[in-house]
C-alpha cells in the first residue's frame, strides 16, 4: 500500500468529517517560533464573539500554546505527538474522539513547529495558512518551495521588525508570489496589529 | 537490524575518520532562521588566518548559506537533502568523497534548519551547538528538550532583539540550564558581536 495515499485519504475522511459537522477548519504551519499562537490568538480574538472556537495544538512537548489559547477562553486542546515532528490525521482524530464537532462552528489546528514536513500530511483542513516570520530571515520562501507551494494563504509575520532584522518584506512578498500565484499574501504584525483584519476577511470569517 | 544503531555505527564511523585526518568538527543545529549560518560567519572571520576551514551546508533546497559562507574566502559545499528534514551521516560521507579532509583544521557542518529531527542523526561532530534565537520566543528549550538536552553547547543567539520580541533571555538561560546542566550558554548577537569571543573560546578555538 502507498503510504502517502493512506495519508491523503484519511485527509479526506476528516475533510468529511468536517463538513458533515458544518465546522470550517483553518491549519498553521511554519517554524518554530513564526508566530502562529501568537496569530491565532489576535484572531480568535476579533472573531469570537460571532463564532464557537475550537483550538488544537501540535507540540513535540508541553502544553503552553493551548495554555495560552485558552486564556482567551476557547476550548484548545494541547496534541502531543511524542516526538514525530508534525501532525499526522491520526493523531487529529484520536483527539477527535473527546469531542463533539458539532457544538463548534470553526477550528484551528496549530500544526508542530517545522517548515518542512507538516505541508506533506494535510488533515482535511479547508485552508492552510502558512507562517513565516520576518525574523527567520529574508530567504526561508526560496529555501522551502514545498511548503511555500501548498499553502493556501501566506502570511509574512513580525513584519514590525523588518528594519532590525534587516530584510526586505518586498523582496520576501516577490519570493513567495513566484512560487504560489495564487495564495492571498498577507503581511502581519501581532504587535501593531496590521494586517489581522486582512486575514480574518482572507479566511471568510 | 536496528536502524538507529545503523545511523549512530555510521556517526562513529565518521569520527574515526576526522580524527584519522586531525580535524576538528562543530555542528550548528536549530530552527530555520535562528541564525546558524550569520553565527558560522562570524566565528570564520575571527578564526580564518589561525585555520583551514571546510563548511558543509544541509538545506533542502537551494546553495544561498554555501554561497554567504564562500564569500569568507573558505570552501563551502552545500548537501541538498531532497527535501529529508535532516542530514543524515550518508549525505556527509558522500559529500566527503569530493574533499580531501587532511588540507583542512576545522570543519563546520551546518544541519537543516529543524528543532526536532536533526538532533537524532548525529554526524560525529567533536561538539553539536544548538542554535535558539531569541525571535523564536521565550519557550523553545521548555518545547524543545530532546534538543536541547543533547547539545554540547547552547546559543542563545540575536539577543539584540530581546525587547522587540519582548523574551526574558534569563529565563531562556535558565530553561536551558535545567535541561542540560553542563553545556556551556552563551548569549550571542552577531549584529552587536556580543558573545562572539565567547563562543570561540568555548570551542576550543
Ligand atoms: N515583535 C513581534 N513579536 C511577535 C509577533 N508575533 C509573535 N511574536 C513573538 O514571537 C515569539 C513566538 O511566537 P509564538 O506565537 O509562540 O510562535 P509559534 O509559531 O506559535 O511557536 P511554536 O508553536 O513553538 O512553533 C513570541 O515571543 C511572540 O511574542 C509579532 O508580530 N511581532
Ligand atoms: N538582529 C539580528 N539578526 C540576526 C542575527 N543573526 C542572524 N540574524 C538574521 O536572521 C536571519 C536568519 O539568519 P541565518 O544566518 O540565515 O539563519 P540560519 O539559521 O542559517 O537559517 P537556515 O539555514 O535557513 O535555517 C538573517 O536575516 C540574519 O541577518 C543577530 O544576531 N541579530
Ligand atoms: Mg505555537
Ligand atoms: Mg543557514
Ligand atoms: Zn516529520
Ligand atoms: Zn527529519
Amino acid at each position: 500500500v502507498d503510504v502517502k495515499q493512506k495519508y491523503l485519504d484519511q485527509a479526506e475522511m476528516l475533510r468529511k468529517l468536517y463538513d458533515s459537522k458544518g465546522i470550517k477548519v483553518f491549519e498553521l504551519l511554519g517554524s518554530p517560533g513564526s508566530g502562529k499562537t501568537a496569530l491565532a490568538e489576535a484572531v480568535i480574538d476579533r472573531i469570537k464573539d460571532k463564532y464557537k472556537i475550537l483550538y488544537f495544538g501540535g507540540d513535540v512537548a508541553s502544553t503552553l500554546d493551548a495554555e495560552r489559547v485558552a486564556k482567551h477562553g476557547i476550548e484548545a486542546v494541547e496534541i502531543n505527538t511524542g516526538g514525530i515532528c508534525h501532525l499526522e490525521p491520526s493523531h487529529v482524530m484520536e483527539a477527535l474522539k473527546n469531542v463533539d464537532l458539532s457544538k463548534y462552528d470553526i477550528m484551528f489546528i496549530e500544526n508542530v513547529g517545522n517548515l518542512i514536513c507538516p505541508i506533506n500530511f494535510p488533515l482535511g483542513a479547508h485552508k492552510r495558512i502558512l507562517v513565516v516570520s520576518v525574523a527567520e530571515g529574508e530567504d526561508k520562501f526560496v529555501k522551502h518551495p514545498m511548503s511555500t507551494k501548498a499553502a493556501d494563504v501566506i502570511v509574512i509575520s513580525k513584519v514590525d521588525l523588518a528594519d532590525a532584522i534587516g530584510v526586505d518584506v518586498k523582496k520576501m512578498e516577490e519570493d513567495a508570489r513566484k512560487l504560489n500565484p495564487k495564495a492571498p499574501i498577507i503581511k502581519v504584525s501581532v504587535k501593531t496589529g496590521e494586517g489581522i483584519d486582512e486575514l480574518v476577511k482572507a479566511l471568510g470569517l
